[in-house]
């Protein structure tokens, strides 16, 4: 399962829409203090089904959406579509390029799709499963998740021995 | 299922050894072990850091990179149970210095024949074992942008 | 004592506005005031950063680099308040981008006509403003040992 | 009041007695990790009256002393002077220079001076007073602190404005 694209639009920072491609195998995301580069990989999470907002850095969902500047008005919906490639036939599916998407709008509506037809989000977290890939997985790290296993905050060892055995 | 869980905890032992040896050095010491071995699906997980030389009595008497160094040798060594088709590191190698760097990147290079790796840093030091890079701006202001970077500017 | 300490808060929240636009820029707006304005001696102290361009609801949504800058702009402004004959500042530029080491570094300068300031860094950038380097080394293992470091030797 | 020099005696791992000049306006101090530059911090907020074993990262006061390695053996006290050219006449002392010294046993005997007269840690205290140099005060300053700014975790913002005002 090979990562292929990251797409963006109106998520938080990106207002306009941005594709990253990480096909490579070591790939590097540099740039000044709140740029975004956090931002892209709060991205991530969410399209792979993160539901707590606090792991977001948010209070709420709707604070996901790009909430405007004094040129921009703010936009009514954000979008992250992810791409692999299914070379190792690790996600249960019959296509070899699996793109998974995840939409909300701001009346508050959520859209989910693979491959462009519409599902539901255990839909998605369903796919990932068995593969290390989840929201919360030991596979996103930084430095507060250090500081937590450092000190074992809420069990925080145990869950994620359970999560990779 | 507790005969399960002990054989993927001996496991991360093994792995944790390995990648703290290969983070420190052949010399330094580490182990892992339930507070409650007699009741193993319900202990807490203990660990244990001896970077050469030193007699700390906890983690918490060792420095901010060792304890660094040490947390990520064991979401590494948790890792290699069951490798992630992918690993996104958010600023991770903030608290490490040069040759810790290295260290890090070094470890990272040999588990990415398995994995794919997104690094967000801000030290060149990091920047110069990746494949590619992508610099995120906001010439805009609070807009964000993405553009892949040339390697040879960044020197 | 409530005039005391009103007198004393609007003195630290324009130094907060002033040191927050100098690690900043001009254009960015910050502020301070009390959860409970009627009564201040038992009132949580509230902060409100917007760098430039954005609107961040409240500071958590802030990156890491800026929430660091902002509690520093905090700190500083406490100390133009009442400035202590020394700070020491232990690996505080661990999250910033070399434009806002820069910033750090230039304020600590201005600062450092009234007070001295011992800095502990691993960030070369920082290396270059100070005056004087000491390296703490461990070349006996566990045994600490400070020398002198000469300027040159860095580059 | 101007630093002049910290000399550290068996304080963490400062086995061997050592002397570091403060004397310029910005000093730096550099080395791996590991090698003790936060543990030249801890001895200076330990010297200048610190008590609470939490703040100097163990979990009591006899973790301060040198606790040996393989090649030797631990050390049976830790002494830490800090002395000051009393320039501005900040300190309430006839004296230009004044040495500050702290010295734990590893029988749990503590003692202090100023200026090698035997003292109290409350006379140490009692001399910085005003100064805004405590062992907790705003001018010491690490990541763990812009944290808890952030989180305003204890109503730290609150405590340290009591402390600068
Ligand atoms: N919904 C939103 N709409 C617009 N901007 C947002 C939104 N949510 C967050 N932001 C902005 O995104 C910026 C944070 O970006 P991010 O955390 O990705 O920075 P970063 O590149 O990781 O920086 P650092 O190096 O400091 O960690 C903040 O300034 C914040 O105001
Ligand atoms: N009582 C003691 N006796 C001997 N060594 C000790 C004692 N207390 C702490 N140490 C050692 O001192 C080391 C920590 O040093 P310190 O925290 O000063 O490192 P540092 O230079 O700040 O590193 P970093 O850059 O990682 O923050 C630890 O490895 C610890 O084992
Ligand atoms: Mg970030
Ligand atoms: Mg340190």
């Amino acid at each position: 399962m090979r990562l292929s694209s990251l797409e963006i639009h109106g998520f938080k920072s990106f207002a306009d829409k941005t594709v990253i491609n990480f096909n490579k195998n070591i790939t590097g995301v540099v740039g000044p203090n709140g740029c975004g580069k956090s931002n892209v990989i709060d991205s991530i999470r969410w399209v792979l089904g993160e539901q707590r907002t606090k792991n977001l850095r948010s209070d709420k969902m709707d604070n996901l959406i790009f909430n405007g500047t004094k040129m921009r008005k703010s936009a009514n919906r954000a979008t992250v579509v992810l791409t692999f490639e299914n070379d190792r036939n690790l996600l249960p599916s019959e296509f070899t390029t699996v793109a998974v998407s995840r939409t909300l709008y701001r009346t508050g509506e959520s859209e989910y799709k693979i491959n462009n037809v519409n599902c539901r989000l255990k839909d998605i977290s369903a796919l990932f499963m068995d593969t290390g890939i989840s929201s919360d997985s030991y596979a996103i790290i930084e430095l507060s998740m250090i500081n937590d296993i450092l000190a074992d905050k809420e069990n925080v060892r145990r869950k994620l021995f359970e999560q990779a055995s | 299922a507790t005969e399960k869980f002990m054989e993927a905890f001996n496991k991360v032992k093994d792995n944790f050894k390995y990648v703290f040896k290969r983070l420190f050095s052949e010399e330094d010491v580490c182990d892992l072990f339930l507070t409650d071995p007699d009741n193993p699906l319900e202990s807490k997980v203990e660990i244990t850091a001896k970077p050469k030389g030193k007699r700390p009595l906890t983690i918490n008497q060792l420095s901010g990179g060792e304890k660094a160094l040490t947390s990520i040798s064991l979401i590494f060594s948790l890792y290699l149970l069951k490798p992630a088709p992918f690993c996104v590191l958010d600023e991770v190698d903030a608290p490490l210095d040069d040759a810790n760097v290295g260290k890090f990147n070094n470890i990272i290079k040999q588990f990415s024949e398995n994995s794919q790796f997104i690094i967000v840093t801000h030290k060149k030091e990091t920047m110069v074992h990746v494949e590619a890079i992508y610099g995120v701006t906001m010439a805009e202001p609070g807009i964000s942008k993405v553009v892949p970077v040339e390697f040879a500017s960044l020197n």
